[in-house]
C-alpha cells in the first residue's frame, strides 16, 4: 500500500505475505494472530506456516502430532459423511446447528475395582479431559460421553445401567484418582446387540464448565447395569467393564468467529433456526436436528439478531 | 444505407462487417471462474487431514472488459478506474478479476493434542467472478 512504499521500513513488518526480515514474532505470521483464534484453528496456522515459508519444502513436514483412537476417527468419519458431501460442502439441507464438532479422548482413566457383583455389574472409572483446543468464541450445543462396545466380547443383548457422574472440582485433580463423590444420576438402557456406540448426554451438567473455559475436566463415572428387565436375573454373562470402552467426549458446539460457516447466513430466507443459544442460555436445542418453529414475528426479530 | 449525404465519409465498406463485429465480440480471455483440484496429499497434509481427500479452491483469471457494466456486478467505479487508468494516469492498475462469491468447506482434522475436530470454515471455495 502506498504508506509501506513511503515507509520501506514499516514494509519489514508487513503481514506475513512479505520477505520476512524482521525478529523471529515477525517470522512467525501465528504470532500475529489473536489469541482468541490462535489455538482454535485447525486449518490457519498450516496455511500461514506454508505462505511464511515461501518456497522451502520443509513446509510439508507437518509438526508431529499425537494420534487418535481407531475408534473415535472411525466415529467422526461418520460423523463426517453424515454432515458434508465427498468434496467437503457442508449439507444445507441437515438442519443442525453446530458448525464445529470436537472429540476428546481421555488422557487419564483410573479403573476401580468392581465392587460386590451381587447387585449386577459395577463399572467405576476416573477420567480426566483437556480441553484446551476449544476456543472462547466457541459456544457448547449439546455435549456427549460416547462409549463404544468392544465387539469382539459378546455382550448380551438388551443392558439397562444406572450411571453416576461427578466433576471433580479443581482442587482435587492433585489426586491422580480421587474417591468417587456421588452426584445426579443417569439412567440408560440400550441394546448392546444393536448399538456400536453409546451416547450419554452430558450437556447440562458440563455446560457452566465449559462457559467458564475450564481447561481440564476430571470426572469420575460408575455404571451398575443389569441383565434384561429388572425382575429376573440381574447378574450380566461378562462384565461390562470389559466389554465398555472407556468413553470419549463430544463437544457440539457454535464458532462465532469469522472463519466459520454459519448456517443462518447460508439459509437466508429459508426457515431459519431459532437464535443462537447466547453464553449464558443452558442450550435447549438439539444441535443434531433441533425442531424448534417460529412465528413470522419471532422470524423476522431472530434475523435481526 | 447506400446513399450517403455529399461529402460525407462513406461508411464502413459492407464487406469489413466481420472486422466491426469483432469489436463487439467477449476478448478470448475475459475475466471467468477456473476450476483447480488439489488433494491434500500434495501438501503431504494427509497425516492430519482426514477429510474431504480432494478440495477445489477455484479462482478467477482473465481480462476485465473496458466497459465492464452490470455483467460482473461491477460497480460504477470500476469503469471510473479504467478511465483513469487509460486517460490520466496508467500507474493506476487497471480493474482485476476476483472472485465475488465463495461457498463453505467442511474439514475433518488431527489437532496436535490428538483430539479430532470437524469444522466448517466460510469462503474457501470461490463461486463467483467479478471486476473490481
Amino acid at each position: 500500500s502506498p504508506h509501506s512504499r513511503a515507509h520501506p521500513s514499516s514494509a519489514k513488518t508487513s503481514g506475513f505475505l512479505g520477505a520476512p526480515k524482521g525478529t523471529a514474532s515477525d517470522l512467525n505470521p501465528l504470532l500475529q494472530l489473536p489469541r482468541s483464534v490462535r489455538g482454535g484453528y485447525a486449518l490457519l496456522p498450516p496455511l500461514l506456516k506454508v505462505l511464511s515459508d515461501r518456497g522451502q519444502q520443509s513446509w510439508a513436514s507437518e509438526s508431529p502430532r499425537l494420534q487418535p483412537d481407531s475408534r473415535a476417527l472411525r466415529y467422526m468419519k461418520r460423523l463426517y459423511k453424515m454432515s458434508a458431501t465427498k468434496e467437503g460442502i457442508p449439507k444445507a439441507n441437515k438442519s443442525h446447528l453446530y458448525n464445529t464438532v470436537r472429540l476428546f479422548t481421555p488422557c487419564l482413566e483410573c479403573e476401580h475395582p468392581p465392587r460386590d457383583l451381587r447387585k449386577g455389574d459395577v463399572h467405576s472409572v476416573d477420567l480426566l479431559f483437556n480441553l484446551d483446543r476449544v476456543t472462547a468464541l466457541e459456544h457448547l450445543l449439546k455435549s456427549v460421553l460416547l462409549y463404544s462396545f468392544d465387539t469382539s466380547i459378546p455382550v448380551s443383548s438388551s443392558i439397562r445401567c444406572l450411571c453416576r457422574l461427578a466433576v471433580k472440582e479443581q482442587g482435587s485433580s492433585s489426586q491422580v484418582c480421587p474417591s468417587l463423590s456421588h452426584s445426579p444420576a443417569f439412567s440408560l438402557h440400550f441394546e448392546a446387540r444393536k448399538r456400536r456406540w453409546l451416547e450419554m448426554d452430558v450437556t447440562s451438567f458440563l455446560q457452566p464448565l465449559i462457559a467458564t473455559h475450564r481447561r481440564n475436566i476430571h470426572m469420575a463415572l460408575n455404571f451398575t447395569c443389569l441383565l434384561g428387565d429388572p425382575q429376573h436375573s440381574t447378574k450380566l454373562v461378562t462384565p461390562l467393564n470389559t466389554a465398555l470402552v472407556p468413553p470419549s467426549l463430544l463437544l457440539y458446539l457454535n464458532d462465532t468467529s469469522e472463519q466459520a460457516h454459519h448456517r443462518w447466513n447460508s439459509l437466508g430466507h429459508r426457515r431459519t433456526n431459532p437464535a443462537w443459544p447466547r453464553p449464558g442460555d443452558s442450550p435447549r436445542l438439539d444441535p443434531t436436528g433441533d425442531q424448534g418453529h417460529e412465528d413470522s414475528q419471532g422470524k423476522r426479530a431472530s434475523r435481526r439478531r | 444505407r447506400e446513399e450517403h449525404p455529399k461529402g460525407a465519409p462513406s461508411a464502413t465498406p459492407p464487406y469489413n462487417l466481420s472486422q466491426y463485429f469483432k469489436q463487439f465480440v467477449f476478448p478470448q480471455n475475459e475475466c471467468e471462474l477456473h476450476s483447480f483440484r488439489l488433494s491434500f496429499s500434495q501438501l503431504k497434509w494427509d497425516k492430519w487431514i482426514i477429510a474431504p481427500h480432494r478440495y477445489s479452491p477455484q479462482y478467477c483469471k482473465g481480462d476485465c472488459p473496458r466497459v465492464v457494466g452490470h455483467r460482473y456486478g461491477s460497480p460504477v467505479h470500476t469503469m471510473v478506474q479504467n478511465i483513469i487508468y487509460e486517460k490520466l494516469d496508467p500507474s493506476v492498475p487497471k480493474p482485476s478479476c476476483v472472485p465475488a462469491e465463495y461457498s463453505p468447506l467442511s474439514v475433518l482434522t488431527i489437532e496436535p493434542d490428538g483430539s479430532i475436530v470437524y469444522k466448517e470454515y466460510e469462503d474457501m471455495i470461490a463461486t463467483k467472478c467479478t471486476c473490481r
